[in-house]
Order: structure tokens, then C-alpha cells, then sequence
């Protein structure tokens, strides 16, 4: 029960609630119309991958969905080795992307790319 | 505030994958022919693409589809006079071939105009199989039914026999103008009818098959 152990330890209690620098989703939208792919891609008309960032914190609250490794790994960096890194903010979710595009021969065609946007993050 | 990239300051092959997929298929690689798509079959997708993604490309929740990638084949046409008195009639032919290997085909339909209101009457339509030379005509009937004015003919027993696919998908669009003719657009001619072919990509998003090691047929 990391909740309690936390809070016997002085400096986890400093960290309470998300740190403007925690691990979050980040934009990073690239328009079709700056690859000057404009003509042929019909929509959507830009592409917004997004993308991890941050630190992990020391409290890995439940909506990080970090696996007990990451919560361990914490405590190890910690408590015990700081050579040890902290967990990574990685992308934990992704969604397809619909694309309609024109074909060579005049045709048009609409396709699911699986997994090209991020949804959420987590620490691990 | 972004400037626009020069496609030069791209890497020879763009490490993003959404862009590796697409890079196989942009203008300047083989195949390119055709300026761009218009008109009905585009406002026909466009709607299609808005009824399943949202503004940002996601797919919505509530899409119906089916699968995961629909090709909208455009039809050629062999030419010729297609209005005859009040009868229109014009031989289309779709063209399948070079569909890409992961691209498995579930359904497919044509879709066209089954009325017309002409400014003096109506121009009714149908469409006829064109089958072996002699094979009596196959009148296709609606298998939806219409949406936004559009009609749908399941054509998929035509293109799929046995384990092997049709190369192409011969069709007679047929119309009938019901009414006085009179004025120039006496001789509209229809929207060409086109085919959809609802495939499941087993491939989707993933590198292209050339990315890959070459693999030799067995």
C-alpha cells in the first residue's frame, strides 16, 4: 500500500497534485499543407500525433495506469539507487486516424492507420 | 505560426509511419495518372469520411463501416453516342487490377443515381450486368435502400468467383428520360455510377510491404 508508506517519507509529501512539469499529453500537429501533400490528401487536414512528456513522479496516481514495476522502480530511484532512472513518460493509449485520399487513377480511398495518435500517457 | 516545411528538409524516407504509408502512395510515385477526383463520387466520400472521423481524423465511436479501408473505383467508359431518342445507354467498365495484396475484399457496391429530375420530367435509371458475351443481361436491383437520393446494387458475387477476383466489372448504366424533352438538357447525361469496395486492410499502419525484406513468391 504505497499510499501510506508514502507519506511517512518527508519528501513525498512535497508532491502533492500535478506538477505543470508531471508526465502529460503534448500537441504536435503537422498540416498536409506544409508537406504540400495538400492536393491529394482530402482530410483530415492535419495530422496531430501528440506526444509524452514530463517527469514521473514520485506518487503514481491510478489515472497513469503504471504498472506495479513502475511504482517499484520509483522507490528504487528513490529510496535506494538513484543511478536507477525514474520511469519514462510514454504514450499509453493510441487511435487510429481515418485518411481520404485521391489515388493515382482517380479513385478516392478512405483507410484507418491503427495506433498513429496518442490518447494518454503513462510512467513506466 | 509554422512555416512550411520544404519537402527537401524531409529525410529521404520520413521516420513517422503515418507519413511512410503515405509517402508510398503520393504523387510522383508510379502510377500517378489522373488529376484529382470531383464531384458526386467526392462529395459522396466526403460525407462518408465526416459521418466515421471527426475534424482530427479520429475515428468516431459510432461509425458503421465495417472496415477499415473503402476504395471508390471511378468507371471508364468505351465512348460513343449514349443518348438514342429518349434511351441513354453507355458501357462502363471498373478496372481492379493492382489491388494491393493485404487489402481483402469483404463487400462491394455500386452505387448511382436510380432518378434524375430533368427540368421537363424525370430520368429514371438502372444498371445491367455485362456478363460473357452470351449470357443474357442481368438487371441489378437496389440492395439498400436509398440514401440521399443514391441507390446501392451489391455486385460483390459478380467480382469474387471462387478463390480468385475479377479483374474488372462490366456494367450497362441504362436510363430512360419520362416526360416532354425539351431545352438543351435534354441530354444530361447522369452521374456515373461507382463502385465501392469495402476491403479489410490486414496491413493497416503498419510499413509498407516494400519496407520490408524482399520475400520471394513461393
Amino acid at each position: 500500500d504505497t499510499g501510506t508508506l508514502a507519506h511517512d517519507l518527508p519528501n513525498y509529501l512535497r508532491e502533492q497534485g500535478r506538477e505543470k512539469s508531471d508526465c502529460s499529453l503534448r500537441p504536435f500537429p503537422v498540416s498536409f499543407a506544409q508537406l504540400g501533400w495538400d492536393h491529394w490528401i482530402i482530410a483530415p487536414h492535419r495530422y496531430n500525433p501528440r506526444y509524452c512528456k514530463g517527469t514521473c513522479p514520485h506518487l503514481l496516481r491510478h489515472d497513469y495506469h503504471a504498472p506495479n514495476h513502475a511504482v517499484v522502480q520509483s522507490f528504487v530511484h528513490q529510496l535506494v539507487d538513484a543511478s536507477v532512472p525514474r520511469p519514462s513518460c510514454v504514450p499509453y493509449r493510441y487511435s487510429p486516424i481515418s485518411v481520404l485520399m485521391i489515388e493515382p487513377n482517380g479513385g478516392i480511398l478512405y483507410k484507418e492507420y491503427e495506433n498513429m495518435i496518442a490518447e494518454s500517457c503513462t510512467c513506466r | 505560426n509554422q512555416s512550411p516545411l520544404p519537402l527537401g528538409s524531409l529525410p529521404a524516407v520520413p521516420t513517422l509511419p503515418l507519413l511512410q504509408a503515405l509517402q508510398t502512395r503520393a504523387p510522383g510515385s508510379p502510377g500517378w495518372q489522373v488529376g484529382p477526383a470531383s464531384g458526386q463520387p467526392l462529395r459522396y466520400m466526403l460525407n462518408l469520411y465526416r459521418r466515421a472521423a471527426d475534424r482530427e481524423g479520429r475515428p468516431r465511436r459510432s461509425r458503421s463501416l465495417g472496415t477499415n479501408t473503402i476504395r471508390l473505383v471511378q468507371a471508364s467508359s468505351h465512348g460513343g453516342q449514349p443518348w438514342a431518342g429518349r434511351w441513354y445507354l453507355q458501357a462502363l467498365t471498373y478496372h481492379l487490377e493492382g489491388q494491393p495484396e493485404a487489402e481483402h475484399l469483404l463487400r462491394a457496391t455500386v452505387v448511382y443515381l436510380p432518378s434524375l429530375s430533368l427540368a421537363h420530367g424525370r430520368l429514371l435509371c438502372a444498371l445491367e450486368l455485362v456478363a460473357a458475351s452470351e449470357a443474357p443481361r442481368v438487371l441489378l436491383s437496389p440492395t439498400a435502400r436509398p440514401r440521399h437520393g443514391w441507390a446501392e446494387v451489391d455486385v460483390t458475387p459478380y467480382l469474387v468467383l471462387g478463390n480468385s477476383s475479377m479483374e474488372s466489372l462490366a456494367l450497362r448504366h441504362v436510363c430512360v428520360r419520362a416526360g416532354r424533352a425539351a431545352g438543351h438538357n435534354a441530354l444530361v447525361a447522369p452521374s456515373r455510377p461507382f463502385l465501392l469496395l469495402y476491403l479489410n486492410d490486414t496491413q493497416a499502419g503498419l510499413a509498407p510491404p516494400a519496407a520490408e525484406p524482399h520475400r520471394h513468391r513461393r
